[in-house]
């Protein structure tokens, strides 16, 4: 089938994928008992396309599942907040076209052209998310005392976190460390 | 609040309580963890404690059973006054909350995320009125040993055994090799004092396969192994320092009949075998648990791009335009691309974990009343989205760090530790290669059904379509 450049036919493209990946797991399992190796063999010799297949399978659930729910959740939110979980759906779905370009190369009709159009989709929604990106985790509430990080505290004061924290080193204990006067010093002094 | 950070939230274009409120299943459920969040952390968290970063690896046990108890303590008082169900349990322990205040793992999270929900699933109704109130009040800690050191996600191949004694109306429990020591489980090592062990059963001279057994480790007083128990730790690890994974050694140990946990299987006094309804029953633990991961390496995820998206929003680099000043790493595309798919990740992963929960439910009610069909196609989505989800979270969690440039790598960030706790994920509750492939037999065999013209289960219906498609 051609090719559609929306996150339907993404979607779907994904599935082309799995099952073609499967169908030629079965072909080549049935090849190779053919030629005379056992079916355990032949499922071992196959088992790296195996492994690709039910990522395959596997990734073609979650983007759909993933589409089809906020489908559903979006009817019943704000305008804004829609946008955005939208935006979210596309920037997810295309990522993974794109990571896996390969795949799709091999089991659907996606073109050159395609690709161009699919980056740029990419790059464009990166950028309209821009604007919520703070907001966005911000949403997840994750109070300080749960992501524990001097990083990502929600006043964002980092670096004096950084220096309060570094103060809480053992070794900050003592201006200087024993360490010194036993190996360093008789090092340099050339009595070690 | 750092400027750049409330210049952000000053430009975020939605209503960011209204997200919240979804995510957490509504505006009610926003006001019950809110609550619980305020209530564990105003009684648990202690900036005053030594950092555990600085611990050595026995005193990092210690404080790990420390805040345990005290954490358990506080859940039995809101069971006192709340009557509060396993669901409480599971978000103040499976969740970014207990993660929080149990730092690097819990050496009792397994006593209630597979000990009781196993004596749920798999005792009878006598078993369970023993040991749930038992196991819930905490008179006892258990866990659950599966793997063994020789042998990890192919469980048909365990050794441990199981044999019945009519004479004494016992099971002999044993493990006749090195490989077949338990080995891994949360709590074993010094903790619990009772183990769910999965043996082969042997009675009559015959193999059943495995079973759950209930067995006792240590003495409920003096808490010191039992005869025949080789218990002990199994050193550090890269990450869950916390937990206390342990092996277990059995030598003989004599339990009593009903110690086998019997909803499904059954061995009579006699040492008769009683069938269970599908030999595949015994696989329930194991995918509620990895339905269980998905929704905990959510948590993960949600931390770790916090991290990276508000350092992000602080952290100003290289000057790009003459006579401009730094703008913000997060201005950088390439610092949009590791951050946002992550962000995108977790909702993504929440929305299949909820998916894929409705389903385990909705399957396990279907089990009760002796309907099996659609089992294999749930343990084959268990196995992938439990591959997949755990391999992301870990890869985004790693991408996070990263994002954060150098200080992403110190301890303090929460990064290295939060990737140690998630990668443990690849590995435990079935190595994610092996998972893949049991999916990939489930897909192989829907393959070959579609082409002899039968109808598939929902999830694998595509293959019929597509491969029609192919094949025309």
């Amino acid at each position: 089938p051609p090719w559609d450049n929306t996150i339907e036919g993404i979607v779907e493209g994904f599935y082309n994928v799995s099952a073609g990946k499967i169908g030629l797991c079965v072909a080549q399992i049935e090849k190779r008992q053919k030629s005379g190796m056992s079916y355990e063999d032949a499922w071992n010799m196959t088992s790296v396309q195996l492994i690709s297949a039910s990522e395959a399978h596997c990734r073609a659930i979650i983007l759909s599942t993933y589409y089809k729910e906020t489908q559903e959740l979006v009817k019943t939110v704000s305008a804004e907040l829609k946008t955005v979980l939208l935006q979210l759906v596309d920037l997810y779905v295309v990522y993974w076209a794109i990571a896996r370009l390969g795949d799709l190369l091999r089991f659907t009709s996606i073109s050159e052209r395609d690709i161009e159009q699919l980056q740029n989709w990419y790059e464009n929604t990166i950028s309209k998310l821009r604007t919520n990106a703070v907001g966005l985790v911000d949403a997840f509430d994750i109070r300080d005392e749960i992501l524990n990080s001097t990083l990502g505290s929600y006043d964002g004061r980092a670096y004096e976190r950084l220096m309060e924290e570094a103060m809480k080193s053992p070794l900050n204990a003592q201006p200087v460390n024993e360490s010194f006067h036993k190996y360093l010093k008789p090092l340099m002094q050339g009595k070690l | 609040v750092n400027t750049d950070l409330q210049r952000e939230r000053d430009n975020c274009t939605f209503n960011i309580t209204e997200l919240t409120n979804i995510l957490d299943g509504g505006v009610q459920k926003t006001a019950e963890r809110k609550l619980r969040e305020d209530t564990v952390l105003k009684q648990l968290y202690n900036t005053t404690d030594v950092p555990a970063i600085y611990l050595s690896h026995k005193e990092k046990y210690e404080a790990a059973v420390k805040k345990a108890c005290a954490m358990f303590q506080m859940i039995r008082k809101l069971q006192e006054e709340e009557n509060t169900g396993m669901e409480n349990y599971q978000a103040l322990l499976g969740g970014s909350l207990g993660s929080a205040i149990l730092g690097d793992g819990n050496p009792i999270t397994l006593h209630y995320v597979m000990f009781i929900p196993t004596i749920m699933g798999q005792g009878t109704v006598e078993q369970q009125a023993y040991w749930i109130g038992r196991a819930f009040n905490l008179s006892i800690i258990g866990t659950y040993a599966q793997t063994e050191l020789g042998h990890g996600t192919f469980i048909r191949g365990l050794e441990t055994t199981a044999t019945y004694d009519p004479s004494t109306k016992e099971f002999v429990l044993n493990s006749p090799t090195l490989t077949s020591y338990k080995w891994w489980p949360g709590g074993l090592a010094h903790t619990a004092n009772y183990c769910i062990v999965m043996a082969q059963l042997y009675t009559q001279g015959k193999c059943h396969g495995i079973h759950p057994f209930i067995v006792q480790l240590r003495d409920e007083e003096t808490h010191m192994p039992l005869p025949g128990i080789k218990v002990g730790e199994i050193g550090a690890k890269l990450g869950m320092n916390g937990t206390n994974n342990g092996f277990l050694g059995l030598e003989h140990v004599r339990i009593p009949r009903d110690y086998m946990l019997m909803k499904n299987s059954k061995v009579l006094e006699d040492g008769t075998y009683v069938n269970a309804p599908s030999s595949k029953l015994t696989y329930g633990t194991m995918m509620f648990v990895r339905v269980m991961l998905v929704n905990d390496m959510c948590n993960y995820i949600a931390k770790a791009v916090t991290i990276a998206t508000r350092y992000s929003a602080i952290r100003r680099q290289s000057q790009p335009k003459p006579n401009e000043p730094e703008p913000q790493i997060l201005d950088y595309l390439t610092q949009q691309h590791k951050l946002f798919v992550g962000i995108a990740s977790v909702h993504a992963f929440k929305t299949n974990a909820d998916w894929i929960w409705n389903m385990y439910n909705n399957v396990t009610a279907e089990m009760e009343s002796g309907d099996m069909e659609r089992l294999p196609e749930l343990h084959a989505l268990s196995c992938c989205l439990k591959a997949i989800v755990t391999a992301d979270a870990a890869e985004c969690v790693e991408r996070c760090r990263l994002a954060c440039g150098g200080h992403g790598y110190m301890l303090a960030s929460n990064l290295p530790l939060m990737y140690g706790l998630v990668t443990a994920a690849c590995t435990y509750e079935g190595e994610n290669t092996v998972l893949l492939l049991q999916t990939a037999r489930y897909l192989v065999k829907s393959w070959q059904q579609a082409s002899s013209g039968n109808t598939l289960t929902p999830t694998v219906s595509y293959i019929s379509r597509v491969g029609n498609g192919r094949r025309s």
